[in-house]
């Protein structure tokens, strides 16, 4: 079964949050992206001769003594090139969890010679299983379904500050992570972890989402994004402007100067202050707000990405189909 | 039965591509549009 579903990579360029996976018996170790984004489990595997496969750890089935072969085939088309593959079963170590008779992509072609110089070997996909491809079994409905967790609810907790500290927590919620209590707001689509946001103001006043909108909750996604418009409106009134490395430049002073951004989502507000917008890096400073270009019919989409679950520990409950929030600690 | 695992916070693909003198030449080469990872048919 070879289901073409397309992803574009660019989503992954300012990912910041890996964590490491063993696959097969031995184990066998890959640096992945937990992607509540995407549904698939996928690595490059040693049939692999792409440029991008040379530079990363490459899954061998030979090495494996409980992996099993299937003729499925698996493609991904990403916007910059296809990860094509083949299907397989084998036992997953995630955190101490021994996910047997997981299926995983492993990876024949990857999506563009760049992925040479990625930080990550695979993607670790976190979503439902209506959008994986090939009808995959997600990694946490594996889990869920062998009765491995206690509750079917999966939190992830992004540091803003250390290089570890963050944390995706299967099964359970830690109410360390959070201040105050979580709020639950329903999933409006079955698919992403896609809610209902009533707007989005700055200031006070309505820059976008005047009349409700969607928003996926995508840890696979760094940045703030939505519709071009709204965010070229975010970006001349913060002062950002294009640099030629795609990113929007802007004076770091503003950090001192600018509002909050305020997504009210069932009612709650949930500000995110310009020291969570506007990203510093080697004394430069850059708009995390991100144009994307998405179907009319499809309505105003915002992506509420690293940025956003950096302030807002998140809970992602598939037991009642909701997410929970809660400002960090 | 709860797990935790650590995620590791690592220079983003955009460092490493700008490092390598290679990011220009991704974004020359590559149409970047976020939004397309939700909607695959559409891309």
């Amino acid at each position: 079964t070879t289901l073409m579903s397309d992803e574009p990579l660019q989503n992954y360029l300012d990912m910041e949050y890996f964590g490491t996976i063993g696959i097969g018996t031995p184990p066998q170790d890959f640096t992945v992206i937990f992607d509540t984004g995407s549904s698939n489990l996928w690595v490059p595997s040693i049939y692999c001769f792409s440029y991008a496969c040379t530079n990363h750890h490459r899954f061998n089935p030979q090495e494996s003594s409980t992996f099993q072969g299937t003729s499925k085939t698996l493609s991904i088309a990403y916007g910059t090139g296809s990860m094509t593959g083949i299907l397989g079963y084998d036992t997953v170590q995630v955190g101490g969890i021994s996910d047997t008779n997981q299926i995983f992509g492993l990876s024949e072609t990857e999506p563009g010679s760049f992925l040479y110089y990625a930080p990550f070997d695979g993607i670790l996909g976190l979503a439902y299983p209506s959008i994986s491809s090939s009808g995959a079994t997600p990694v946490f409905d594996n889990m869920w379904n062998q009765g491995l967790v206690s509750q079917d609810l999966f939190s992830v907790y992004l540091s803003k500050d250390d290089e570890s500290g963050s944390v995706v927590q299967f099964g359970g919620i830690d109410s360390s992570y959070y201040t105050g209590t979580l709020n639950w707001v329903p999933i409006s689509v079955e698919g992403y972890w896609q809610i209902t946001v009533d707007s989005i103001t700055m200031g006070g006043e309505p820059i976008a989402c005047s009349s409700g909108c969607q928003a996926i909750v995508d840890t696979g996604t760094s940045l703030l994004a939505g519709p071009t418009n709204a965010v070229a409106n975010i970006q001349s009134y913060i002062g950002a402007s294009e640099t030629s490395y795609g990113s929007m430049a802007i004076s770091c002073s503003s950090i001192n100067s600018l509002p909050d951004i305020v997504f009210t989502i069932n009612g709650i507000q949930y500000p995110v202050p310009p020291t969570a917008y506007i990203l510093q890096s080697q004394g430069s400073c850059s708009s995390g707000f991100q144009g994307m270009n998405i179907p009319t019919a499809s309505g105003e989409l915002w992506i509420l990405g690293d940025i956003f679950i950096r302030q807002y520990y998140t809970v992602f409950d598939r037991a009642n189909n909701q997410v929970g929030l809660a400002p960090v600690a | 039965t709860t797990y935790k695992v650590s995620l590791t916070r690592k220079k983003s693909l955009r460092q490493n591509l700008i490092e390598n003198g290679k990011l220009k030449d991704f974004l020359q080469n590559h149409q970047y549009n976020i939004g397309s990872k939700y909607f695959p048919s559409e891309a």
